[in-house]
This record gives C-alpha cells, sequence and structure tokens, in this order.
C-alpha cells in the first residue's frame, strides 16, 4: 500500500503514495527511479530579462493530494501540489511517452520577492554534468555544467541561473544505457544542476525592473491576480543507443503540429465526408 | 489571399526577439494578442472555405475552438449532440493521435467516416481547473478517442443512453482514501 502503480501496455508508472510524487518510470524496456518535485527560486533582482537567483531552491516539501482515473484509453493521475500548482500525469495506451500537464498561478507576491517557478526530475542516470538542449528544434547542443565551450567561464555568482539554458523543444541526458527527455509545447528555460537531473522553469513573476531595456516589471495580472499558466511536458526514457533521437525528432513534430480541430452541426443527419 | 498575407504578416511580426521571449511591455503584448488573434480568426475563413470543398459539406461551419488547451469549447459547451470534429492533419505524414474535446458529463458514442464505432472515453477535467472562477464551467469533462488522420478525417459525436454506448468507463482511485 505504499505505492500506486498506473501502467499501460508500454509505459508504467510508479506513484509513492505518501508523498504523492512520481517514484518511477517504466517504458521502452527502461525502469528508472524518476523523482518529480517542483520549487521555486525567490528574487529580488530578476526581471523580464534576467533570472538572479537570491538563494537556493525552495522545494515544495509536502506531500500532494493525488486521485488517479484508470480507463482503457487513458490513465490519469491528477496532483494537486499546492495553493498555486497542480498537474496532470496522463499515460494513452499505446504511446510510449508521458504527459505532464502543469498548471501553476497566480503566483503569490505578499513577501514582495519575484518567484521563478521550476520543475525538476531526478533520476540516478550518471549524466556527469553532461546534458542536451535544442538549437530551435533542430541539432541538440551538447552543454556542460558550470562549463562554457570557448571561455573559462566563472559562474560562481551565478551557480543556478549561469547553468541555465534556452529549451525551444527538447533536453536530454544519459549515461551508456538510458536516456532520459523533456519535451516541451513552449520555450523554457532549462538545466541539469545535478547528475540526472533535469530542471524546468514553468511560470515567473517579479516585481523588479533593472533599467534592462524593457522599463516594465514582469508582473502580468488578469483580472485583478496573476497570470495562471498551463503547459505540458513530455518525458521520454529510453535506452541510450546510437539513432534514438529519430523516435524523439518524430515525436517533437508530432507536438508541435498536432490535428486541426474543426467542428460542425450535424443535425442529426448523418454525414460520410468525403 | 488578404486573410492569409495578414497572418504572414503578423507571423513575421511575431518572430521579433520580445515577442519570442515576453519582454515586451505589456499594452505591446496586448497588441501582439489583438493581431494573433484577429490574424488567426481571418485565416479560419480560409481553413473553411477549404474545408467546405474537400468535404462534402458545403455548408458546414468547421468552427475552432481557441481555448481547447484550457479545455474550452463553445461549440461543445451545451453537450456534443451531433457534433462532427473534422481534423485536418499539418504533417506530411498520417498520424495517429489522442483527441480531446470538452463536453458535458454524458455518454457518447463517436464513429468514424466509415460509420464504426471508435472507443471513446470520458474524464474529469481537474477541480483544480475547474475553481478558476473566470473559467466557464459548462463543460467539466473532456471526451477522448484515438483519430488516424491522413490529410483530413472526421469522427462523429453523438450523445447516447448509456445503456446504447459500449466505450469503457474510468474508474476513479483516491490511494489514501483506500489506505
Amino acid at each position: 500500500n505504499s505505492e500506486t502503480v498506473v501502467e499501460n501496455s508500454v509505459v508504467k508508472l510508479v506513484m509513492d503514495n505518501h508523498t504523492g510524487r512520481l517514484k518511477s518510470v517504466e517504458m521502452n524496456g527502461v525502469s528508472e527511479k524518476i523523482v518529480q518535485n517542483f520549487g521555486v527560486y525567490k528574487s529580488h533582482t530578476s526581471c523580464a530579462y534576467t533570472f538572479r537567483q537570491d538563494g537556493d531552491i525552495e522545494l515544495f516539501e509536502n506531500d500532494f493530494e493525488f486521485t488517479v482515473y484508470e480507463g482503457s484509453l487513458v490513465k490519469e493521475v491528477h496532483q494537486h501540489v499546492n495553493d498555486w500548482i497542480s498537474q496532470v500525469i496522463r499515460i494513452y495506451e499505446g504511446v510510449s511517452r508521458v504527459e505532464l500537464e502543469w498548471m501553476v498561478g497566480p503566483i503569490p507576491i505578499d513577501d514582495k520577492l519575484g518567484s521563478e517557478f521550476v520543475t525538476n526530475f531526478k533520476s540516478e542516470i550518471s549524466s556527469n554534468g553532461v546534458f542536451y538542449t535544442d538549437s530551435n528544434g533542430r541539432e541538440l547542443m551538447k552543454r556542460v555544467k558550470d562549463k562554457r565551450e570557448d571561455f573559462v567561464s566563472d559562474l560562481s555568482r551565478q551557480p543556478v541561473s549561469g547553468n541555465f539554458y534556452p529549451v525551444t523543444s527538447r533536453i536530454a541526458l544519459q549515461d551508456d544505457t538510458k536516456r532520459l527527455v523533456l519535451l516541451n509545447d513552449r520555450s523554457q528555460g532549462g538545466a541539469s544542476l545535478e547528475d540526472g537531473a533535469l530542471e524546468m522553469l514553468i511560470h515567473r513573476r517579479h516585481l523588479f525592473n533593472d533599467g534592462g531595456g524593457v522599463g516594465e516589471a514582469l508582473n502580468e495580472t488578469q483580472y485583478g491576480k496573476g497570470l495562471i499558466a498551463r503547459g505540458k511536458l513530455y518525458l521520454i526514457l529510453d535506452s541510450a543507443t546510437d539513432g534514438d533521437t529519430v523516435t524523439e525528432r518524430k515525436t517533437e513534430k508530432e507536438l508541435f503540429l498536432p490535428f486541426w480541430k474543426f467542428f460542425s452541426k450535424t443535425g442529426g443527419v448523418e454525414i460520410t465526408p468525403s | 489571399k488578404i486573410d492569409l498575407d495578414y497572418l504572414r504578416q503578423v507571423m513575421g511580426v511575431m518572430q521579433h526577439h520580445d515577442a519570442i521571449t515576453g519582454t515586451e511591455k505589456q499594452a505591446v503584448s496586448d497588441d501582439y494578442d489583438r493581431m494573433m488573434y484577429e490574424a488567426i480568426v481571418g485565416a479560419s475563413n480560409n481553413a473553411r472555405d477549404a474545408l467546405r470543398l474537400l468535404t462534402n459539406m458545403p455548408y458546414g461551419e468547421f468552427e475552432s475552438c481557441l481555448r481547447l488547451n484550457i479545455s474550452e469549447c463553445a461549440f461543445t459547451k451545451d453537450g456534443a449532440d451531433n457534433v462532427l470534429v473534422t481534423l485536418y492533419n499539418p504533417l506530411a505524414h498520417s498520424s495517429t493521435q489522442y483527441v480531446r474535446i470538452p463536453v458535458k458529463e454524458e455518454n457518447y458514442q463517436v464513429t468514424d467516416e466509415k460509420g464504426r464505432t471508435v472507443p471513446s472515453e470520458v474524464v474529469p477535467v481537474p477541480w483544480q481547473v475547474l475553481a478558476l472562477e473566470y473559467r466557464s464551467n459548462d463543460t467539466q469533462h473532456e471526451l477522448v478517442f484515438k483519430a488516424t488522420v491522413n490529410k483530413v478525417s472526421s469522427y462523429s459525436i453523438k450523445k447516447v443512453e448509456s445503456s446504447e454506448v459500449k466505450h469503457s468507463s474510468i474508474k476513479k482511485i483516491n490511494p489514501r482514501e483506500d489506505n
């Protein structure tokens, strides 16, 4: 009774009943402990252009409430993290990926601080500080934690944000046997701050303007409250063999170019479209 | 061509780095929203005209639901009875994807172009989404089915009595309550 298994013919998820978090994933013949968390970087001086955290990440350590909905086509885990964050973890029959539909906001500003909300996935994959982010959906660029390709870098003043890179379609890491990939539905910041871990920025709200050009704090509101953002991440766990990225590219195209849907009333008349 | 040219122009503006990253002023962001909305609605006319020729529905509405990503669709909010969903596949190859349509919690039968019943399920929208005070609360569920589309395909959705439908039901499990 300490865990709940949610599985279909191609993906198996294990949820920790106590913490309410994702605990492990099995797919494509690979099994891996993957724990997902949500957290926030607080800041006085982040703004639209820059991410300068005041300190380490503050993880939400409370236990998440969750409910599982099981059908034969789709299985969903509805998680309630706190007043500002919820998520649906979803697997479709016959589809080798895990869909994570997050919803964040309105981000509170009672403490007069800015916030960078993130989600991270920790695995035991020995990535040795190396990870990959895409170049506008095309080639994957090799990134090495705390390093730059062309010069000796000193990231001691910004050890977290200095390791974030733009992720327009996917971020990945691997070792000799396993590969972990996150695909996203919009451009976001992403990093691998520990071996085997991937982190994505999913929402932000700031009260500071550093005079860098935009002239406003990034503090969007609607109906008098901070914005609520809703989006999707897709997790793929696979073996680390050559050529596997072809599957990722095909998946990426399907996610970026889904079916267009058009609706018509038939008035009860049987219509056989040509 | 007027609508398509306007869409092209707007997409050109949206390549600006401020539009890509969201570092524009709020008033500019709001104006980008307006431009994109008008461009999408304009191009929907082209899509509708094309679909009226490509299908045998010369008077089909072919309405778009721009808020499907937040589980809202004005066209199906009062119930998806006798609705035809036409799917256009923008990929250069046939694709199989799961489709989600916001609906009321009722029983539906989905059929493909040949009249064959397609397995479907009705899944609840998470309550946190429903709790948003400024969200329309009419559609609290989503109808899910798997569609295979080469270029254009249509699926018919019909409301039926529970005894008429053979689709599988969703089972709700609350692990902590079970414990």
